[in-house]
C-alpha cells in the first residue's frame, strides 16, 4: 500500500507545472523515503530529477517500493483541478493499476475521488554521479526567467560564462546579438534577492535557450534559483522546495565542433 | 558552429 498526503495541492500543481512540459511520461519511484522521478526529454539532452521526501508529506505510508507510471500530462490536468488549499491524498496498492487522487476541501465539505490509469514506462535510469563543479550561481529564480526569455528571442543559444566579478549570459542570432551581466549583491537586505557567485575556476559553457527557458518556468517553486556549472559535466539547475526535496533540472553542454 | 550532446555521453546507465 502507497498513501502519501500533502496538506496543499498549490505544491503539487506548481511541481507537475514545471515538468510536464520537459516530460511526457515517466516512473514515479515510490518508496519509504520519499517519491522521486527522473526523466529525460525526447532528445535526450535534458533531465527531471524530483525528489519528493516522505517526511514533507502530512501522511506517508509506502509498505514496499513502488514504480508508478504515469502520464505528466493526465496527473498534471487532474491535480490543476484541485482547489490551491485542498489536501491530495495520493494512493495505490501494491499490484494495482491505477494512482488513486482524492481532494478535501479545507471545510471538509468537498471530497473528489480520481483514478488515473499506471502505464509501462520504459524509461531508461541514468547514474548521475555526485559532480565537482566549478561555479555556483544563486540568483532570484524571476530573473533567471527573464534573462533567459529575453535572450530566447534572439539566439537558440546562451553561452554561460562566469567569474568572480560576474555571470554573463549571452547569445548571437541572424538577426543581431545581446549579453546581460549579473555582477554579486555586495549588500542584500533580503536574501532571496541576493545574486552570490562562488568560483573555483571561471568557466564558460554553451547552452540550448529553450531548454534554460523551459528550466525557468519552475520560478514558482523558489524565489531562488542555483546554476551548477563544471568542465565536462552538464549544466545543474535546482529549485530547493524547503522541507519537501527540490526539482533539479540537467543540461548537457553545446560544444564547438 | 556548436554541437548539442546528449546526456548519456556524461551519465552512464544504471
Amino acid at each position: 500500500m502507497f498513501e502519501a498526503r500533502v496538506a496543499q495541492a498549490e505544491i503539487l500543481k506548481k511541481i507537475l507545472d514545471s515538468v510536464r512540459e520537459l516530460v511526457e511520461q515517466g516512473n514515479l519511484d515510490c518508496s519509504g523515503t520519499g517519491i522521486s522521478l527522473q526523466a529525460m526529454d525526447s532528445s535526450h539532452v535534458s533531465l527531471v530529477a524530483l525528489l519528493l521526501k516522505s517526511e514533507g508529506f502530512e501522511r506517508y505510508r509506502c509498505d514496499r517500493s513502488i514504480n508508478l507510471g504515469i502520464n505528466m500530462q493526465s496527473l498534471g490536468k487532474i491535480v490543476k483541478t484541485a482547489g490551491n488549499h485542498d489536501a491530495i491524498t495520493l494512493s495505490s496498492e501494491d499490484k494495482g493499476d491505477v494512482l488513486g487522487l482524492m481532494f478535501e476541501s479545507t471545510e471538509q465539505d468537498k471530497v473528489s475521488n480520481y483514478e488515473i490509469k499506471l502505464m509501462d514506462v520504459d524509461a531508461e535510469q541514468l547514474a548521475i554521479p555526485v559532480a565537482e563543479y566549478s561555479v555556483c550561481v544563486r540568483m532570484p529564480s524571476a530573473e533567471f526567467a527573464r534573462i533567459t526569455r529575453d535572450l530566447s528571442t534572439i539566439g537558440d543559444s546562451v553561452l554561460i560564462s562566469c567569474t568572480k566579478d560576474g555571470v554573463q549570459f549571452s547569445t548571437t542570432g541572424d538577426t543581431g546579438s545581446g549579453s546581460i551581466v549579473l555582477r554579486q549583491s555586495s549588500s542584500v537586505d533580503d536574501e532571496k534577492k541576493a545574486v552570490v557567485i562562488e568560483v573555483q575556476e571561471p568557466i564558460s559553457l554553451s547552452f540550448a535557450t529553450k531548454f534554460l527557458v523551459q528550466f525557468s518556468k519552475s520560478a514558482a517553486l523558489n524565489e531562488s534559483v542555483t546554476l551548477n556549472l563544471g568542465d565536462g559535466v552538464p549544466l545543474m539547475v535546482e529549485y530547493p522546495m524547503k522541507e519537501m526535496g527540490y526539482v533539479r533540472f540537467y543540461l548537457a553542454p553545446k560544444l564547438s565542433n | 558552429v556548436c554541437r548539442q550532446i546528449q546526456l548519456k555521453q556524461y551519465f552512464g546507465q544504471e
